[in-house]
């Protein structure tokens, strides 16, 4: 079997599914995405709209770099902008179906993690570089064993 | 030849060193670091002391968490705390002639980078797991052409 055949046995449990993953929605005020972000302590975490579709990315420094004005840092933005004025509307997602192992690797050497959504958009959880990792440790262990030369 | 001979051969260039590597002093007031982590916009980077070795980690969060106080949001840490009174100080490093390919690759499982350092502990570069996925993606490519069953 191929290396590829020994991950894709593995792969079904890729996916965090979206009931563990903490998000912000794109109408929260900056205020509660900066104390989300604070408390959670995740870098990027996806944005969602009402219809649980994924919109964007958000970390702490796209907050940030809207409390930098010429004369101090200011809080001032945190109650004036939303989450939809700064986050990150252009990243890569995926659909499970329709993606191949080696794409999904593919996108993973750019992207900490992917948003996984299905046919209509609608946020099915995370492909992380943390899940690939361990299925490479365990396949190499696995595959280097029988193999060996 | 094995999946780790193989990426053995292409892990000599997987060090991203010092010279690319942005950067805070633990002496740093936190002003600056949360300037310089808003701009550099990478998630978490090294803290060196005057002797270039690795003293701690630091995000943005680790900053923000000082700014959250009873009443509001609040800048007065930025100018009151320096890098080594927020930055986490117990962290995963590691010397690359004392560690083996498999202990770099299990570490990278739970971290998403980890800091070189030499016999003295001054700061070498960072292995990150971009680098890792890469040779993984390149080796698989290979080893599934030549050894497809
Ligand atoms: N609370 C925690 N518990 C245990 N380990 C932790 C952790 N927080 C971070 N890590 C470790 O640090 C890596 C980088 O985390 P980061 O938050 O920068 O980057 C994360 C974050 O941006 C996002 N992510 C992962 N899990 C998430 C979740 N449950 N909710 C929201 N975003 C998540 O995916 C990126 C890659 O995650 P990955 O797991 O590959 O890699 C994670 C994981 O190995
Ligand atoms: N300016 C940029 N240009 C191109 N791609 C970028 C980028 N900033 C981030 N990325 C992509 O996003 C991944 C996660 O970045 P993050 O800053 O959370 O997490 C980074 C950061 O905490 C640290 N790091 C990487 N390069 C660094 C550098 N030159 N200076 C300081 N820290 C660095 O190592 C972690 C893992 O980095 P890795 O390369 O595996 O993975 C990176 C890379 O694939």
């Amino acid at each position: 079997p191929s290396i590829k055949h020994l991950i894709q046995e593995k792969s079904g449990s890729f996916l965090i599914p979206a009931s563990r993953i903490a998000f912000v929605q794109d109408d929260n005020p900056l205020y509660h995405a900066f104390l989300i972000l604070t408390k959670v302590k995740y870098s990027k975490i996806p944005v969602l709209d009402k219809d649980k579709k994924v919109v964007g990315l958000l970390s702490l420094a796209m907050i940030t770099d809207k409390m930098l004005t010429n004369e101090e840092i200011s809080t001032a933005p945190l109650d004036q902008l939303k989450v939809k004025d700064v986050m990150q509307t252009k990243f890569d997602k995926i659909n499970f179906v329709e993606t191949t192992l080696e794409a999904q690797l593919h996108l993973l050497i750019n992207n900490a993690f992917l948003p996984v959504v299905d046919d209509r958009g609608v946020f099915q959880g995370l492909l992380t570089r943390r899940e690939w990792i361990k299925a490479f440790n365990y396949v190499t262990h696995t595959y280097d064993k029988h193999y060996k030369s």
